[in-house]
């Protein structure tokens, strides 16, 4: 969930 | 990163120098919602706090960095530099009605409760309905200059080119937010009568005026 949690978009 | 996404990014970021160009060179905010641009300027503010914590990429850093700073600087040319030109009799959308609602649903809907996750969360259903001043205005004046137009049209693609995007990382990375994708699918459709009035008007050469 961490993975998921980390927004790599804007 | 692929190819939908970059083109979405590179399109909200069209859309934004497009206005503050408009704005610079006409020397007037006139058409322009101040209501919309505080949204804009609240919904980056909130989502991107996590500047603070999590480092994703420098393209990711600068990017976020850009969309603050011009949002701040949009709101400082339409309530200082440029007051006299600003629309008030026409901006009068209550934002309160979009700003709670959004705050509420995203102290129920939200992938984790923290601080951070439930206001990026906020960010994302805020963004969704944040054009709405904008359109009731053109709505209220009953028509939008060219130069809005294509300013709204570049942000309204943005949207929807991300879309495209997360169909694309669904397929090809198996990942997908629910949260982001309900509400960029919320977004692209209140565009949507817009885009139909700027590609049989404004793109002939016509200007954007709504049926008396």
């Amino acid at each position: 969930i961490l993975d998921q949690l980390k927004h790599d978009e804007l | 990163m692929n190819i939908f996404r970059l083109l979405g990014d590179l399109s909200h970021l069209v859309a934004i120098i497009i206005l503050l160009l408009k704005i610079w060179k006409t020397r007037s905010c006139a058409g322009i919602s101040g209501k919309s641009q505080i949204l804009f300027a609240i919904v980056y503010t909130t989502r991107y706090l996590d500047l603070f914590t999590t480092y994703v990429s420098t393209y990711n850093t600068f990017m976020k960095l850009v969309f603050i700073m011009t949002s701040i600087v949009t709101i400082f040319l339409m309530n200082a530099k440029f007051k006299a030109t600003y629309d008030h009799n026409h901006d009068t959308f209550r934002i309160e009605f979009l700003i709670l609602p959004a705050l509420v649903l995203a102290l129920l809907i939200n992938n984790e409760f923290t601080i951070i996750e439930v206001l990026w969360t906020f960010s994302i259903y805020l963004e969704s309905v944040a054009i709405l001043p904008q359109l009731f205005l053109v709505s209220k004046t009953g028509e939008a200059e060219s130069i809005t137009s294509h300013y709204l049209f570049a942000l309204g693609s943005y949207r929807g080119l991300y879309l495209l995007n997360w169909v694309y990382r669904y397929y090809a990375e198996d990942h997908y937010d629910l949260i982001a994708i309900v509400a960029g699918l919320v977004q692209t459709i209140l565009y949507c009568d817009f885009f139909y009035l700027y590609i049989t008007k404004v793109l002939k050469g016509k200007k954007l005026q709504l049926p008396a």
